[in-house]
C-alpha cells in the first residue's frame, strides 16, 4: 500500500485493506439503514449522529452482520438459531408435498439444554404456530423471556422445533421420507448475528466545540 | 471578487480512483468538498466568523504584512456512511463523522 493509502485506511479505522473472497449479498437491514441516512435532506445531514444507531437505540458507529456459518454443523445436530427469516422477503415457500408445518418455541431449563430434546418435560412452551406457507418473517415477542437473561448464567437459550403438522408426518414417511420435507424448509432457516460497536477513536467524547 | 470569499469548494472523492471498489459496496464515492477563500475586512455575516476572526481582520487591515487574514475553515460538517466487506466477507456499515464540508467560515 502506498503511504497515503495506509494513512487513509487508518483514519477510517481500518488496519488493512479488506480483500473479500466471496462477497455475500448485503443484508437488507444494513441496506435500509444506509439508504435512510443517504436520503436525509441536506439540511438534516449534519444532525445525523454518526455515533449512535437510532434503529437499535444504542450508541455505536459500526454495524457488522456475521452471516450464517452453521452449515458446517453435522446434519442432524441441532443448529443454533438467532433469527428465523424467510430468505426471500414476500416469497411463499410451500413444502413440495403441500404438507403443513408446526412450529414450537420452548424455553428449556439449564439442565435440559445440555441434553436438548431429551428433557422435554423440563421445558416451557412459549409459542406454537402452524403454517403451510411462510410469509415474510416470523416475529416473536420475547421481551418477557429476555428479561431474565440479564445475567448470562440465566440464559439457557431457546429451542425452536419445526415439525410436520400432526399425522401428516406418517404419510410423509410413507411417501418417501421426512428428510425430503425438512429440506424444503431448510432453504429459509438462517442464522445471522448483528453486532453494533462503538469505535472510541472515531467517536471522541470531547468534541471540538462547533460555532 | 465575491467568489474569492471563503466558502466550500467542490471536491468529489471517488473510491475507485484509489482502487477500493472491490471492498467498498457503497457509495462509489462522495462529495467531501473543502474550504478555500478570503476573509477580508470587514467580515460579512455570511462568513460565519468568530469574534476573534473579526479582530484579526481588523488588525490585518491595519498591518497586512504583520498579521495574516483569518483562516477559512469548515464550520459545519456532516457524516457519511460506508458499506463494505471486511476481511471475513462480513458486510459492515460504518458511520464516519465530519466527512462532508457543508459550510465554511472564518
Amino acid at each position: 500500500l502506498s503511504l497515503q493509502e495506509s494513512l487513509l485506511l487508518k483514519s477510517l479505522g481500518l488496519s488493512t485493506k479488506p480483500s473479500p473472497k466471496s462477497p455475500v449479498p448485503v443484508p437488507s437491514v444494513l441496506w435500509r439503514i444506509f439508504q435512510k441516512r443517504k436520503m436525509l435532506p441536506p439540511t438534516d445531514k449534519d444532525l445525523a449522529d454518526a455515533c449512535r444507531v437510532e434503529e437499535f437505540h444504542v450508541p455505536g458507529n459500526i454495524i457488522r452482520v456475521f452471516a450464517d456459518q452453521g452449515q458446517f454443523l453435522h446434519q442432524g445436530q441441532p443448529q443454533r438459531l438467532l433469527w428465523l427469516q424467510n430468505g426471500l422477503h414476500n416469497s411463499y415457500h410451500t413444502s413440495s408435498q403441500g404438507q403443513g408445518f408446526e412450529l414450537r418455541l420452548y424455553q428449556p431449563s439449564r439442565v435440559a439444554l445440555r441434553g436438548l430434546a431429551s428433557h422435554e418435560g423440563s421445558r416451557r412452551l412459549l409459542e406454537e404456530r402452524s403454517f403451510a406457507q411462510l410469509h415474510k418473517s416470523l416475529l416473536f415477542n420475547l421481551s418477557g423471556v429476555a428479561k431474565d437473561w440479564r445475567t448470562s448464567s440465566r440464559n439457557p437459550g431457546l429451542v425452536l422445533e419445526i415439525s410436520v403438522r400432526g399425522g401428516e408426518g406418517g404419510a410423509a414417511l410413507a411417501a418417501g421420507g421426512l428428510q425430503g420435507l425438512c429440506t424444503s424448509i431448510d432453504s429459509f432457516l438462517d442464522t445471522s448475528l448483528l453486532v453494533v460497536t462503538l469505535s472510541p477513536e472515531q467517536c471522541k467524547a470531547s468534541r471540538r466545540r462547533r460555532r | 471578487r465575491r467568489s474569492s470569499l471563503c466558502k466550500p469548494r467542490r471536491l468529489y472523492i471517488s473510491f475507485s480512483d484509489v482502487g477500493w471498489e472491490n471492498w467498498i459496496i457503497a457509495p462509489q464515492g462522495y462529495l467531501a468538498n473543502y474550504c478555500l477563500g478570503e476573509c477580508p475586512f470587514p467580515l460579512t455575516a455570511e462568513l460565519n466568523s468568530t469574534n476573534h476572526a473579526i479582530l484579526q481582520t481588523m488588525v490585518h487591515s491595519l498591518d497586512p504584512e504583520g498579521t495574516p487574514q483569518p483562516c477559512c475553515v469548515p464550520v459545519r460538517l456532516s457524516p457519511i456512511s460506508i458499506l463494505y466487506y471486511d476481511n471475513n466477507d462480513n458486510v459492515v456499515l460504518r458511520h464516519y463523522e465530519d466527512m462532508v464540508v457543508e459550510e465554511g467560515g472564518c
